[in-house]
């Protein structure tokens, strides 16, 4: 059930992060926009 | 009053006294009418967000990633990644603010994250540690700023027309004019004053202010009006749906003489005998506090048959709380003998709305709370007692005699770092002064 409501609430999403030495991309989690 | 405009403080630190106190803050969910409720579930410790870096020597304003140590209202101690368990550059931050952004926001607005002065030696390939911390780590989402400013918005707009209650004559209205919003909190002019500064701050959803024509609709005969005041050239009047909803009534059982205990409007840190002097419509009652009733009836005060602050008979006594009384009954109260000398009858139990909140407030939260005898102040402030749904306030550094009793969903009780996140001045506690 937790894991459920936590897909429900928290959605992946690719991050793309610039640092002085260059940019790269990690995977985060961010609560759901729409909801 | 001098002595509070001395200690008015617009950089008290939130986060320094909490620490030096050892206690905690309310959450922001505990506070339904307060910005960013619904969401605040969301924050928590370990989430990442960027974060303006304070250690660094360069002239433009740079960021740099942060780990949430621990949140209190809407403030939170961070800690930038890089300094593992090293606590010694932690800082309090606003994450309402706007230096405060998910994970991601520099890339893209092609600002580069610089690391703070203090570790930027510790670690030679930066990439390699951030996507170790970062990978599966919480941030804000993207519009997290977005929802800050959508929640602090009203739909009060300036120079709406309401009714309000009178600050100089509690049992009688006036027609106010909205100034100013801060918050959600408007400051309104007194419609028919010759006085600049006569203005009243009180919540969009405080129980003091209905829309035009509210005291005709429910029979309050006391409004301070002029004969056509229900429209006034240039002006607007704030419709019925931008105030709280409150609960239906047919009949509210309520009859003019029956007994109650209250919340003393002109005292709120004392719980008085009673009575009910009006049934208006609507389930609204006028009620006299017992024993300070001015001759002409001008302290009686409106409250709806289901307000928080009216209680049966009893109550007091039930929770262990002191009755205030009428003087000659000082020393030798009881409802029984009350009753009968006054040929009154208690109100029934079952006319008062018992609807009891799992609100979560636990004594010794700290919160920031309006200060209802002075209500453009909002003071640093301590739940120090709970009895059901009601919550005993104390001002931090204050006497005990200004302490309130307030519902657990009164809108004048904010988060810590409410003040700081809508732009208004948070009084300190008095001792906090240097």
């Amino acid at each position: 059930d937790t894991e459920r409501k936590v897909s429900r609430k928290w959605e992946q999403k690719q991050v793309q992060i610039k640092t002085l030495e260059g940019e790269f991309s990690v995977t985060m989690w961010a609560s759901d926009n729409k909801k | 009053e001098s002595e509070r405009q001395q200690c008015i403080s617009m950089g008290f630190d939130w986060g320094a006294y909490l620490v030096n106190k050892k206690s905690s803050a309310a959450t922001v969910e505990l506070f339904q009418h307060s910005p960013m409720s619904a969401h605040w579930g969301e924050i928590g410790s370990g989430m990442k967000v960027e974060v303006l870096n304070l250690d660094c020597n360069l002239n433009t304003k740079v960021f740099w990633i942060a780990s949430v140590v621990q949140v209190a209202g809407y403030k939170a101690k961070l800690r930038y990644e890089g300094f593992g368990e090293d606590a010694c550059c932690d800082f309090w931050c606003n994450l309402c603010t706007l230096d405060v952004h998910a994970v991601g926001w520099c890339a893209t607005i092609g600002k580069p994250l610089v690391p703070p002065q203090t570790i930027q030696h510790k670690y030679t390939n930066w990439k390699t540690f951030l996507v170790r911390r970062l990978t599966g780590a919480k941030t804000l989402p993207n519009d997290f700023q977005r929802r800050v400013i959508e929640s602090v918005k009203s739909q009060f707009l300036t120079n709406m027309r309401l009714e309000v209650v009178d600050k100089t004559k509690i049992s009688r209205m006036r027609i106010g004019i909205i100034e100013e919003i801060v918050g959600g909190r408007l400051r309104l002019r007194y419609e028919d004053s010759d006085y600049v500064n006569d203005d009243f701050w009180c919540h969009s959803q405080s129980a003091l202010i209905h829309p035009i024509g509210w005291c005709e609709r429910v029979g309050h005969k006391i409004l301070v009006a002029s004969k056509d005041y229900k429209n006034k050239k240039g002006f607007k009047n704030a419709k019925q749906e931008l105030f709280p909803a409150v609960k239906q009534v047919k009949s509210c059982g309520f009859k003019p003489g029956m007994k109650i205990e209250a919340i003393d409007p002109l005292n709120l840190s004392a719980i008085c005998a009673a009575t009910v002097k009006k049934v208006l419509k609507n389930g609204y009652l006028m009620i006299g506090i017992d024993g300070s009733e001015a001759a002409d009836g001008s302290d009686w005060f409106c409250y709806h048959c289901t307000a928080p602050s009216i209680f049966p008979v009893g109550f007091c006594i039930e929770n262990g709380i002191s009755l205030s009384v009428p003087n000659a009954y000082k020393d030798s109260f009881t409802w029984e003998t009350y009753l009968n000398e006054t040929s009154s009858s208690a109100a029934p139990v079952e006319l008062f709305d018992r609807d009891l909140p799992d609100h979560g407030f636990k004594r010794g939260m700290k919160l920031e709370a309006v200060d209802l005898m002075e209500p453009r102040l909002i003071c640093v402030a301590t739940v120090t007692r709970i009895v059901g749904r009601l919550l005993h306030v104390h001002f931090d550094g204050w006497e005990n005699q200004y302490d309130q009793w307030v519902d657990c969903n009164s809108p004048d009780i904010y988060p810590v770092g409410w003040c700081e996140l809508v732009g208004c001045e948070l009084q300190a506690p008095p001792n906090m002064l240097v």
